[in-house]
C-alpha cells in the first residue's frame, strides 16, 4: 500500500462504510453488492485482454463473448433482479458497453411496456431465452430528438392484414441504434403509422432483420456497422434500410394505439406513453452522470495524493499536489458533484417507480411533470459530468491522457450522454415548456404542485442581500 | 409583498431559497421575452425560437435548484453526525461553487450583492481546506473495486508508478524488442541513402 495514500485514510473524520452504505441505499444493498461483485472478480472466466490494446473487431468479438457469458453466468447463479444485473455488469464491464446492451436496456423493456398481452405471450419468451435478439431503431441518419420529424414510414395493408414497412429516402434510415449493426436479429422500429390514407404519427413495430438460424439479413433489409466511433468500440451501432418490408399486424406494439383488421385507428390514451421508455433511460442517464464524476473524482483525488511535485515552501519536501488549492478548487466542487448527483439520481429512479407505478393503474397526471423532469435533468447533469471527466483527466497532467488512466475511456464512452436519448439543448427547451406552461398557469391563479409549486409563490418572495 | 428574506450565505436552506428565486426569475424573465416577441407580431413559434437562449437558462436554473433542493433534503436523513457534517459542507461547497460560477443572475436578480459574492469566494476557500482531509475517504465511499474502475492511476493501493510500467510493457507494441517496421523500412532505407 502506498504510505501516502494510507496516511490519507487515517486522517477520515467519519466512518467510510457508513458513508457507502448511505450511496447504496442501505447496508444491506451494499453487502449485496459485493458479493455480486467478488462473484465476477473470483471468476477466472472473466480474465481478459485490456480492450486497449485489441482491434474494434477484436473488441467486438470479446464483448459479445462477454455478453454471452454473463448470461449464462446470472442464470448458473439465480441473479434476476435487474439492480443486481446492473450491478453484476457494472464489475464485469468496466468503463465498457456491451454489444447486447440494448436488448436489455431497450429492447426488452419496450416489450414489457408496450405489448398487449397475446403480444407479450408470444415475444417475452422470445426475447428471454435470446431466439430473438433485439434493438430499439429509433434515430434515422437525419433525424433524432425531433421525433415527429422521423421519415420511416409503416403502411397498413387490409388486403393482406400486414405493415409494409419503408424507408423513402437516404435521411430516413435508421441510424444509431446500439447492437443494429451485426448482433440483433430483430428490431423495434419507430415509424410514422399510416392507416385508411391518415397518418396516425409514430408508432412501434417488431420487424425481423436477420435470420434467427442463419443470422443472415432477410429480404428487403439493408443492416451493418456504422464504422468505429470517438468510444463505444465494443457496441455495433448500425444503419438498417427499409425496402418494403411486410409484417403481420400482430407485430405492431399495440397494448395502448390499435389497428384493428379493417384498418380502423384506435387513440392510446396518452401521447406521452410512446415515451415512456425514454423517460425511463433519461432517469437511468442521471445515475450514470453520478457514476462517471465519481469515478473520475476517485481517480484523480488519490492519484493527486501520490504525485509528488514542485515545491510549496523553499527547502521543504514536494508535497502532494492536492496541498495545492488550485488542485483543491478543481476537484473538490467536482467531488461535492458526484455526491449532488448521486442523490438526484435515486431520488429520479424512486420518482419514476413511483409514477410508471401509477400509470400501470391508469393515472397519468404525473406523466408530464417527470418527463420535463427527466429531460431536463438529464441534460443539466450530463452536461456537468461531461466537463468534470475533462477537468479530472487534465488534473492528472499527462498521465491522465493516457489509456492506463481510466480517464479516455469514461470519457469517451460518457460523452454520447449529452446528445443520445435527446440532444441536452432540446431537452433543455422541453423543461422549458413545461415550466413556462406551469408559470402561466401560477399567473391565472392556480396552485401548483410538485416541483414547480414555488412558481406559484406570490411575488417571488424577494430576498434582501445581507449586509456584510 | 411577503416579508423579504434574508440569505445566510452557510445556511443550505436560505441557498436552496435563493437558488429557487433565482430559477423563479429566470422562467419570468423567459416567459416575458417569449410575450415582448408575440408584441411584435411574431407568431407563437418564432417568438419561442427567439427566446430559446433565455429558455434554455431557465430550464438550467431550474435543474440547478432541484439538484441543490434534493442535496440538502439528502442531509435531513442523514443521522450520524460525522456524515452529516461532511456531506454538509460537500452540499455547501456545491450550493456556493454553483452561485460563484453563475454570479451575474445571481445579481442582476438582486438576490445577493457584491461584498457576499465575495464573502462566498472566501467561504469556498475555507470549506476547501475543510474537505482536504476526508478526500481520499470520500471517493473510497463510492467503494469502486479495482476492476470496475479500470484506472492504474485510481488504484486503491496507491500503487501508480510500478503498475503504470507493468501496463506500458503489456501494451503489443512491446511484443518484440525490435518491432518488424526496422527491417522493413528503416533498415531498406540505410541502405538507399
Amino acid at each position: 500500500m502506498n504510505p501516502d495514500i494510507t496516511k490519507e485514510r487515517n486522517n477520515a473524520t467519519f466512518d467510510v462504510e457508513k458513508l457507502t452504505h448511505i450511496l447504496d441505499g442501505a447496508p444491506e444493498i451494499t453487502k449485496r453488492r459485493r458479493e455480486i461483485e467478488s462473484l465476477v472478480l473470483s471468476d477466472p472466466d472473466f480474465k481478459e485482454e485490456d480492450p486497449n490494446f485489441l482491434s474494434r473487431s477484436e473488441r467486438y468479438d470479446q464483448a459479445v463473448r462477454k455478453s454471452a457469458q454473463m448470461i449464462l453466468k446470472l442464470r448458473e447463479y439465480g441473479i434476476a433482479d435487474p439492480e443486481e444485473i446492473y450491478c453484476y455488469k457494472n464489475i464485469a464491464q468496466g468503463s465498457h458497453n456491451e454489444a447486447l446492451g440494448l436488448h436489455f436496456a431497450m429492447f426488452k423493456p419496450t416489450l414489457y411496456s408496450q405489448c398487449d398481452h397475446q403480444q407479450s405471450r408470444k415475444w417475452l419468451p422470445l426475447a428471454e431465452s435470446f431466439q430473438v435478439i433485439g434493438t430499439y431503431a429509433q434515430t434515422e441518419m437525419g433525424h433524432g430528438t425531433h421525433l415527429r420529424g422521423l421519415e420511416t414510414t409503416s403502411t397498413y395493408d387490409p388486403a393482406t392484414q400486414e405493415f409494409v414497412l419503408n424507408s423513402p429516402t437516404v435521411s430516413s434510415i435508421k441510424w444509431w441504434p446500439g447492437g443494429l449493426g451485426k448482433t440483433s436479429n430483430h428490431a423495434i422500429v419507430l415509424a410514422q403509422l399510416y392507416s385508411q390514407g391518415n397518418c396516425r404519427g409514430l408508432h412501434a413495430f417488431i420487424v425481423p432483420i436477420r435470420d434467427m438460424s442463419t443470422h443472415v439479413p432477410l429480404p428487403g433489409i439493408v443492416v451493418g456497422d456504422i464504422g468505429p466511433k470517438f468510444g463505444f468500440s465494443e457496441v455495433d451501432n448500425g444503419f438498417l434500410r427499409l425496402e418494403n418490408v411486410r409484417i403481420p399486424r400482430e407485430n405492431m406494439l399495440m397494448k395502448y394505439a390499435k389497428v384493428e383488421p379493417d384498418g380502423t385507428y384506435v387513440k392510446p390514451p396518452s401521447a406521452k406513453l410512446t415515451y415512456g421508455t425514454m423517460v425511463f433511460i433519461r432517469s437511468m442517464i442521471v445515475g450514470k452522470s453520478a457514476e462517471a464524476v465519481a469515478k473520475s473524482c476517485t481517480i484523480a483525488i488519490r492519484y493527486s495524493v501520490v504525485r509528488h511535485q514542485s515545491e510549496l515552501r523553499p527547502g521543504e519536501p514536494e508535497p502532494q499536489i492536492l496541498d495545492y488549492q488550485a488542485q483543491q478548487y478543481k476537484l473538490f466542487p467536482l467531488l461535492a458533484m458526484a455526491y449532488a448527483f448521486t442523490f438526484v439520481g435515486q431520488y429520479m429512479k424512486e420518482t419514476y417507480q413511483r409514477i410508471s407505478g401509477d400509470i400501470s393503474q391508469g393515472d397519468f397526471s404525473e406523466m408530464p411533470e417527470l418527463h420535463a423532469l427527466s429531460a431536463g435533468l438529464k441534460a443539466f447533469t450530463t452536461w456537468a459530468a461531461n466537463s468534470a471527466i475533462e477537468v479530472c483527466r487534465m488534473s492528472c497532467g499527462g498521465h491522465g491522457y493516457s489509456c492506463s488512466s481510466g480517464l479516455p475511456d469514461i470519457y469517451v464512452e460518457f460523452t454520447p450522454t449529452c446528445t443520445y436519448e435527446g440532444e441536452n439543448t432540446v431537452m433543455m427547451l422541453q423543461t422549458a415548456r413545461y415550466l413556462v406552461k406551469s408559470y402561466r398557469q401560477a399567473k391565472d391563479g392556480q396552485q401548483l404542485s410538485g416541483i414547480v409549486s414555488y412558481l406559484s409563490e406570490a411575488e417571488h418572495r424577494r430576498v434582501q442581500p445581507q449586509p456584510v | 409583498a411577503a416579508r423579504p428574506t434574508v440569505v445566510d450565505i452557510n445556511d443550505l436552506s436560505s441557498l436552496v431559497e435563493v437558488y429557487k428565486l433565482r430559477a423563479a426569475i429566470l422562467v419570468e424573465l423567459a416567459n416575458k421575452s417569449i410575450q415582448q416577441e408575440l408584441q411584435q407580431r411574431k407568431s407563437q413559434e418564432d417568438a419561442w425560437n427567439n427566446s430559446a437562449i433565455d429558455l434554455v437558462r431557465a430550464s438550467d436554473a431550474h435543474c440547478h435548484y432541484v439538484v441543490v433542493k434534493l442535496f440538502t433534503d439528502k442531509l435531513g436523513k442523514t443521522s450520524d453526525t460525522a456524515i452529516h457534517s461532511v456531506l454538509s459542507t460537500l452540499a455547501l461547497l456545491y450550493a456556493l461553487n454553483g452561485i460563484k460560477q453563475n454570479s451575474g443572475d445571481f445579481l442582476q436578480a438582486g438576490l445577493l450583492s457584491g461584498p457576499q459574492v465575495l464573502q462566498i469566494s472566501v467561504r469556498i476557500k475555507e470549506l476547501l481546506s475543510l474537505l482536504r482531509p476526508n478526500a481520499v475517504a470520500l471517493v473510497d465511499a463510492f467503494d469502486f473495486q479495482d476492476k470496475r474502475l479500470n484506472s492504474v492511476l485510481g488504484r486503491y493501493d496507491g500503487n501508480v508508478y510500478e503498475n503504470l510500467f507493468e501496463w506500458a510493457r503489456c501494451s503489443p507494441l512491446n511484443s518484440t524488442e525490435v518491432h518488424e517496421s526496422f527491417h522493413k523500412y528503416l533498415k531498406p532505407l540505410r541502405s538507399k541513402l
